[in-house]
């Protein structure tokens, strides 16, 4: 199955909130978006990587709009208590910027491009989130419209 | 804009690889899937949330075939030293359970419920990556019958 990337995407204006030392047990996950979503906030990209399962604690780690940052720092500092997490940590600069085809995952080289892209621009990636039709990360926003444009010539889009 | 669930999916045989405590600096992730691309290894998903940005630490997490496990853990046993990373702990009972639709990013409930009905049966949710069309999480593989049962049921997607 050949991979095809179509496009390449940014979405600015967005903010990120990690949530550190969570009790990794069931339900946990369940109580942050219901509470997100009770209080009406579109949750854009989730990201949580898996620790040692004896070690009891894991992060996650989301975005939403910056404008409903302040709202939702409300809502995880109540939440925080309840849950027993460490810390709630949130950055209001970043852009989401994703590399979208058809057929990735059967291709492992197009993260591995996608990262290099980046890396090699000394842009840090800070949430990777990705599916078979899209690789999603989280960049300083500063870096986007850069990052947009490299990406766009190592798939030769600005070739079409 | 509303959303629709069109289906769950569910995918067997695959084993987790989580590196632990890597360096938080441009270029690692691209190292790590660089080397796993070299050697054919096909990545189904990757996710790493974030943690503080002055941490300098950060994890990454990313399935594979669980035929790939062996050779993917002596790959990663070299990049480890190399990369500075603490530890790779993998686990390869594991299923990705996937809630796919259209138009979830703007609404927020449908991780909500996803997440719920998986807390609910004490499911525990290891990994988490989405997109506006799919939500996936890697659970234990021993639950991901059950899981895609329940789904079905709370997305109404049995009554079609
Ligand atoms: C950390 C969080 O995802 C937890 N494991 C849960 O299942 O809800
Ligand atoms: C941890 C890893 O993602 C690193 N931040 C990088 O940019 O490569």
């Amino acid at each position: 199955e050949k991979f095809v990337v179509s496009g390449i995407t940014c979405k600015k204006d967005e903010a990120k909130v990690n949530i550190i030392n969570l009790p990794d047990r069931p339900g946990i996950a369940a109580r942050i978006f219901s509470e997100l979503s009770n209080n009406n906030i579109n949750v854009n990209m989730i990201a949580q990587s898996s620790l040692d399962d004896n070690s009891g604690i894991n992060n996650i780690s989301f975005t939403v709009s910056r404008e409903d940052l302040p709202k939702v720092v409300k809502i995880m500092e109540n939440l925080k208590k309840e849950l027993g997490a460490k810390d709630v940590i949130t950055s209001n600069n970043i852009a989401i910027v994703s590399v979208v085809g058809i057929g990735m995952k059967t291709n492992p080289g197009v993260a591995a491009r996608m990262f290099s892209i980046l890396g090699n621009e000394k842009i840090n990636i800070e949430m990777i989130s990705t599916s078979e039709i899209k690789i999603s990360v989280v960049i300083k926003e500063e870096f986007a419209n850069k990052a947009v444009q490299l990406l766009h010539k190592e798939f030769e889009l600005d070739k079409v």
